[in-house]
């Protein structure tokens, strides 16, 4: 059985079957090398999607997150960046369904309340 | 300070869990730090319940009164403390287990394994933050996360990561002093960070950022957790 976690809900709004949800299509993603290293995705994440246009809507995702790892990577040469078993989802996906702090935007240092620990000696 | 430090060593790190697609990383994030703590007070390393976190906690941060804590809808590792100091303490994951939805509070106070009685917030600088590392044990951490969908391994040191977007809870176990970063011409020192996604992600389920440029704002919300040896 597929782990939940690994089940993809349906995002397609039931448009037109080909396009997904953002309105673009995907259909020119089918055949190429990046569906073969889509299809190898699945595999070894044990993914699973309940429709053919969950299936091309969650390729579309992909390939963007080939792009970002490319992009993170650049930016970030002292790591390795790439494909994860996140790399189907979107990066607001992503953020709702995997983080969860409510940090927000941090400008005021102070905002966290509660005592703030004295400054140890650490020279030496 | 030690050049480098692993509570892992010690024996004061539960195994990497998995938060699930649930936006629980603030409970993660706090039952690590006071598995930590309570480790250094009795000696022993308690598998600490984040789901009664997820299902009891209700806290809204005291200045803001929109930051609250509700279930896989995110929280605060602060607001969490304060939940625990009143409600009497937090179960063992075997007496209160991780579903990954938010279910009825079913918080049982005669089976409290461990009492929290304060917390703290620890200063920015990142040698304050490895001296309450080292001293206190491993620490709670608010950090931006934009890096860590692709994240696979290495010693992460992006060129631009916001510091003021923080969106991701984790746990500080340590620090080393070598991991080459080649834009900073120089041996890295990086922070060892336990996640929440399971072992397969990232290096066994952990994360190294390099250390000395408050990198993705992982030194605007760290903090400590005192716990209650009765």
């Amino acid at each position: 059985a597929v782990p939940e976690e690994f089940k993809i809900r349906q995002v397609t709004d039931g448009r037109n079957p080909t396009t997904t949800a953002h309105g673009g299509s995907n259909h020119h993603l089918l055949g190429t090398p990046a569906e073969h290293r889509f299809k190898s995705f699945i595999q070894e994440y044990n993914k699973e999607y309940c429709t053919r246009e969950e299936y091309i809507n969650r390729l579309g995702v992909f390939v963007k997150n080939l792009l970002r790892a490319a992009e993170h990577q650049a930016l970030d040469p002292t790591a390795v960046h790439g494909v994860t078993q996140f790399s189907d989802l979107t990066s607001e996906e992503f953020e709702r369904m995997y983080m969860g702090v409510k940090g927000g935007d941090r400008t005021s240092l102070l905002r966290e309340f509660g005592s703030h620990a004295p400054p140890m000696v650490v020279k030496d | 300070l030690p050049n480098s430090f692993d509570w892992r060593e010690k024996g004061a790190v539960t195994d990497v869990k998995m938060q699930g697609s649930c936006g629980s990383c603030w409970a993660f994030s706090t039952t690590g730090s006071i598995e930590g703590a309570n480790f250094i007070a009795t000696g022993k390393l308690l598998n600490l319940s984040e789901q009664q976190l997820v299902d009891c906690d209700n806290t809204c941060d005291k200045k803001d009164r929109k930051a609250c804590d509700s279930g896989c809808r995110g929280g605060l590792m602060t607001n969490a403390y304060k939940y625990l100091i009143e409600a009497g303490g937090i179960e063992e994951e075997d007496s209160y287990p991780y579903t990954g939805k938010r279910g009825e509070c079913k918080f049982s106070p005669d089976k409290v394994a461990v009492k929290v009685s304060n917390f703290t917030n620890i200063p920015i600088d990142e040698q304050q933050i490895a001296a309450y590392l080292v001293n206190h044990g491993p620490l709670a951490v608010g950090l931006n996360a934009l890096f860590m969908q692709t994240y696979i391994g290495g010693v992460s040191c992006p060129l631009i990561c916001g510091k003021r977007w923080i969106n991701h809870g984790v746990l500080l176990v340590g620090y080393g002093s070598k991991g080459f970063s080649i834009l900073r011409l120089s041996n890295q020192p990086y922070w060892i960070i336990k996640n929440s996604w399971g072992k397969r992600w990232g290096e066994n389920g952990y994360y190294k950022l390099c250390r000395g440029h408050g990198m993705c704002g992982m030194n605007t919300m760290v903090s400590a957790v005192m716990t209650q040896t009765s």
